[in-house]
């Protein structure tokens, strides 16, 4: 794993907002893979979720395409299908969803939206790629089932070596 | 497998190190001495994802930038 030179969130207890919808999928969809994507990184570490619906949360997931307004245009279907910024104030922790992708909730067409936020997430909270090709860090997309997704020991060992572990379990 | 990158590829290539190897553009004379710019930045790509080390685009490195990803750079560059 590799950190954003250990830049981390100063507190524990961070806010998310989810600012729009994909067309792909249902609202409740949205919400169920975003939530289980926050909820895979809080399982092993003492990082705690609490949903906003108005204001500046720390964590601001929006789906967009092209050149949004952050000088890092996306690129159109296929290749860049998101990117999140590291923690910090205004635009740090923020993820944003390339619209022009096709996202899913639970088919392997498209691209699996839980496993593309979770991996966004885990830039959201302080980790940066990985060159491990098993973990949930490395650049590519690859499927693997939601279902029974379990977070890779590289991505454990990142996340607790910048927050620690879970202390509820 | 040694390839002739076709001219797509190499516009890939070149929009792929830009953005996740801060691949910059060359001015100047060009060094006699040492592999390009380019021919650095496809190494270290090429080291990152675990691949040989050839500095040219071969097809299995053509492969891996030709791989949904997410946007962010794999190298992290200073503000």
């Amino acid at each position: 794993f590799s950190t954003f030179n250990n830049r981390k969130w100063k507190t524990n207890q961070l806010t998310y907002r989810i600012e729009n919808y994909t067309p792909d999928m249902s609202v409740a969809e949205v919400d169920q893979s975003i939530t289980r994507a926050l909820q895979v990184w809080a399982k092993v570490s003492p990082l705690r979720f609490t949903r906003i619906y108005r204001g500046t949360a720390d964590i601001m997931i929006s789906f967009t395409r092209g050149d949004h307004g952050d000088f890092n245009p996306f690129d159109g279907p296929g290749s860049t299908l998101a990117h999140a910024f590291a923690p910090g104030p205004y635009i740090g922790g923020d993820a944003h969803f390339d619209d022009d992708e096709n996202f899913s909730f639970s088919s392997t067409r498209g691209y699996n939206l839980f496993l593309v936020a979770a991996h966004e997430f885990g830039h959201s909270l302080g980790l940066s790629h990985s060159n491990d090709p098993g973990a949930l860090m490395f650049p590519t997309y690859s499927y693997r089932d939601p279902r029974t997704f379990s977070l890779p020991r590289d991505d454990v060992n990142g996340i607790q070596y910048i927050y620690g572990p879970n202390p509820d379990v | 497998l040694p390839i002739t990158p076709s001219k797509e590829d190499e516009v890939l290539a070149e929009t792929y190190l830009k953005r996740f190897y801060n691949l910059t553009e060359e001015t100047g004379p060009t060094s006699r001495q040492g592999p390009s710019q380019r021919s650095r930045k496809v190494q270290e790509m090429q080291k990152f994802f675990g691949l040989k080390l050839t500095g040219t685009l071969d097809s299995e490195t053509l492969a891996m930038m030709k791989k949904p990803r997410c946007g962010v750079p794999d190298v992290q560059i200073g503000h």
